[in-house]
């Protein structure tokens, strides 16, 4: 029920949500009223286990398809710095994203035009299909991200002019105009051990994400030399910045009950701080305490000076 | 004790001992670990991290006077008195998880895409008798 235009029973972001594949042939007396559906995503996969028609498809489960090496390498080293060997998110996070998607392109097509000259020019057509995305996954910030091919040597200077644009328009919206749907910008970087680069598109691609496209259809020109102008570095040495297209990162604000909101434990952390509260001070405000207390340390100063 | 002469017909009464099995019973209310691997339920193909996954359980006794010690509300306690002294069909307390920690998960989209999430109330971390 939360995935988006659709009222899909076990589609959902729910933890145990796949394998939907099998066949989901529930006792009567284990199901779910509908009101009480919305915020049990998690039962229906749990009461396949239980049941003994679930147990028979749990095992015969259909194949799902493999992801891409690289996209799982980058994915695994994100789950590493995000929680703790026992798999418990790690507390001095500050960010806002309680899920993190990974896309790999659905098709692309390449089209090369080597210029000595200019640099080596990358012209890909990139196609993400964002059907997994739920209508209750809030985007909070939309990457591009590359990996170099092995042969670009560590500690490179390397700068980038790109290009994105949106293949399809879409002007269904009557409310929301199209804005712009394509950008130019350069960029520069050094490039480290692990050789990923990640482009922050959040801008260009929330309008899409917001009126609900399933797929997303771009194309990327990528123009990179080694070398940094502002360090007045000639630029020289064409790269091949991008043999692997890119992967599309989605973090994003899972409100569905089932997924951990990390500002709920923030709050129910203020609220019980463990300091007593102070006798002259208004109540603490579990979201602006820090403004607060500033504030009224600078009156104090002002009045002490 | 007066009668100094005579040995004792039964070995003195221990009130202290006696009262504790009241107070604080061998199998105390409390969280036990268990710890299970993906694999054993097959859904290793999908589910990258993490491997093992601890989810603990409450398991034990409820003691009569439970307020203070296990955070219990104090209908607990007179649900107690109800099974004890006026309907024993009226269930007594149960020892159940009062606090969960979440969990980070790895997995596999049908499609392909990899998706991390980080999901409530995954771990029990501390028991109450309810």
């Amino acid at each position: 029920p939360h995935s988006r235009g659709r009222a899909v029973f076990d589609k959902t972001s729910g933890f145990l949500g796949a394998p939907e594949d099998a066949v989901v042939e529930i006792n009567p007396l284990l199901r779910l009223p509908k009101g009480a559906r919305r915020g049990y995503a998690l039962l229906p996969p749990l009461l396949k286990v239980l049941s003994d028609q679930g147990r028979q498809t749990w095992e015969s489960e259909a194949p799902r398809l493999q992801p891409d090496s690289r996209a799982l390498r980058y994915m695994k080293r994100l789950y590493k710095m995000s929680a703790t060997k026992e798999g418990i998110p790690k507390a001095h996070k500050s960010h806002l994203y309680n899920t993190v998607r990974l896309f790999t392109p659905c098709s692309e097509c390449k089209h090369r035009h080597r210029d000595l000259m200019k640099g080596d020019i990358h012209s890909v057509d990139l196609l993400f299909n964002l059907d997994r995305v739920t209508a209750l996954e809030h985007l909070l910030k939309s990457v591009l991200l590359y990996s170099f091919d092995t042969s670009v040597p560590i500690s490179s200077s390397i700068t980038c002019v790109c290009h994105l644009s949106v293949k399809e328009r879409d002007f269904s919206s009557q409310v929301c105009p199209s804005g712009s749907h394509s950008i130019a910008f350069s960029l520069h970087f050094e490039v480290r051990k692990r050789k990923w680069v990640e482009i922050d598109v959040t801008s260009f691609l929330r309008p899409l994400i917001a009126t609900n496209r399933r797929n997303i259809h771009m194309a990327v020109n990528f123009t990179c030399l080694m070398g940094d102008p502002q360090q007045n570095t000639k630029l020289e040495n064409p790269i091949n910045v991008a043999l692997v297209p890119p992967s599309l990162l989605l973090y994003l604000n899972d409100t569905s009950e089932q997924a951990y909101h990390r500002w709920n434990s923030l709050r129910h952390r203020r609220r019980n701080p463990g300091r007593p509260r102070q006798r002259n001070s208004p109540l603490v405000d579990p979201t602006g305490d820090k403004g607060k207390e500033n504030s009224q340390g600078k009156r104090a100063s002002r009045r002490r000076r | 004790d007066e009668n100094l002469g005579e040995a004792p017909a039964t070995p003195p009464y221990n009130l202290s001992e006696y009262f504790k099995q009241f107070l604080f019973p061998q199998n105390e209310c409390e969280l036990h670990n268990f710890r299970l691997s993906f694999s054993q339920l097959k859904w290793d193909k999908w589910i990258i991290a993490p491997h093992r996954y601890s989810p603990q359980y409450c398991k034990g006794d409820c003691p009569r006077v439970v307020g203070h010690r296990y955070g219990s509300p104090v209908h607990t306690m007179v649900q107690n008195i109800i099974y004890e002294k006026l309907d024993s069909s009226v269930p007594k307390p149960s020892c159940v998880p009062a606090e969960y920690s979440p969990l980070s998960v790895l997995t596999i989209e049908p499609d392909g895409s990899i998706v991390y999430k980080e999901y409530e109330d995954m771990i029990a971390t501390k028991c109450t008798c309810r």
